[in-house]
């Protein structure tokens, strides 16, 4: 169950950071 | 057709999966040119997950019984560490030049090895629980493979006593291995051997005791016939969870199979 929740936290995470990259590329399409 | 094989795996993986695709076509796609925002927070954030998740692993590692997952999960731990390590130098890189292609790239390769590294972890964790279902279903064939010797109804009501616990644990973790695959096929695979195990158990309990009944008669009349049907009903049983084994070991990536 740990891993499982930790994987989340990394997937949300990562998620969130690639958002953050790619929302500021398109902005200025 | 899914590409993950647990709605599990799927509910963690699939939005950021997503997520790093679209960044990926930004960057094949050239719209990536323009000045990246300070990533250090969201980096960090990362950071701090993947640490957590090294812990949690290695705890989990040290505490598993199971050999194959003390084997196969460092690496994905690693992966997942130099993943991580790839983000911290694309968010300094960035920091000093916005622009910098470099770190794009680190970026991108950094997101897709996070993404690999937690998908091979999750499957690692994910077969492991599988094993031992499957350490249920071969306690279940060991007992059928006794039921040829037993002969008394002493034994018989041993052997009852034995399986039952055995079958209903395997009935309950299929069923809810069933629940967690996303591949409907397999899911129908298990549904239907479940219920032919289930449909089998007391026709072969049935089949025994005839059996016994026959071989403690004097005259003994009938009694090739019980154990020939008992023998029959054994080898259909164990058909059936030995399908179950099969199947619960295949993942979305064995479809050549099914081409």
């Amino acid at each position: 169950e740990l891993i499982l929740e930790s994987c989340q936290s990394i997937a949300a995470a990562t998620s969130a950071l690639v958002k953050a990259a790619s929302s500021a590329q398109r902005e200025l399409v | 057709m899914p590409v993950f094989h647990t709605k599990t795996i799927e509910s963690i993986l699939e939005p950021v999966a997503h997520q790093v695709s679209r960044l990926v076509i930004l960057h094949e796609e050239a719209e990536d040119g323009n000045a990246m925002p300070n990533l250090e927070r969201p980096v960090q954030a990362v950071s701090r997950a993947v640490s957590n998740l090294v812990k949690v692993g290695r705890e989990t590692i040290n505490s598993s019984d199971d050999p194959i997952l003390r084997q196969d999960m460092p690496a994905s731990l690693v992966r997942v560490e130099q993943a991580s390590r790839l983000l911290e130098e694309a968010s300094s890189m960035l920091k000093a030049d916005p622009y910098s292609q470099p770190a794009r790239g680190k970026l991108i390769d950094g997101s897709r090895g996070i993404l690999q590294g937690t998908s091979s972890l999750l499957l690692c964790f994910d077969e492991s629980e599988v094993r031992k279902i499957i350490v249920e279903c071969k306690r279940v064939l060991d007992y059928l493979a006794v039921a040829e010797v037993i002969d008394t109804m002493e034994d018989l009501v041993q052997f009852v006593k034995d399986l039952s616990p055995c079958l209903t644990k395997v009935s309950r973790d299929v069923d809810a291995r069933e629940k967690e695959l996303t591949h409907q096929v397999h899911r129908e695979m298990l549904i239907r051997c479940l219920e032919q195990v289930k449909t089998l158990a007391p026709i072969l309990i049935c089949s025994m005791k005839i059996y016994i009944q026959l071989t403690s008669h004097p005259n003994n009349k009938g009694s090739g016939e019980a154990a020939e049907n008992r023998n029959y009903l054994v080898g259909r049983m164990g058909d059936e969870i030995t399908e179950i084994i099969r199947v619960l070991q295949l993942t979305t990536y064995d479809e050549d199979e099914w081409d």
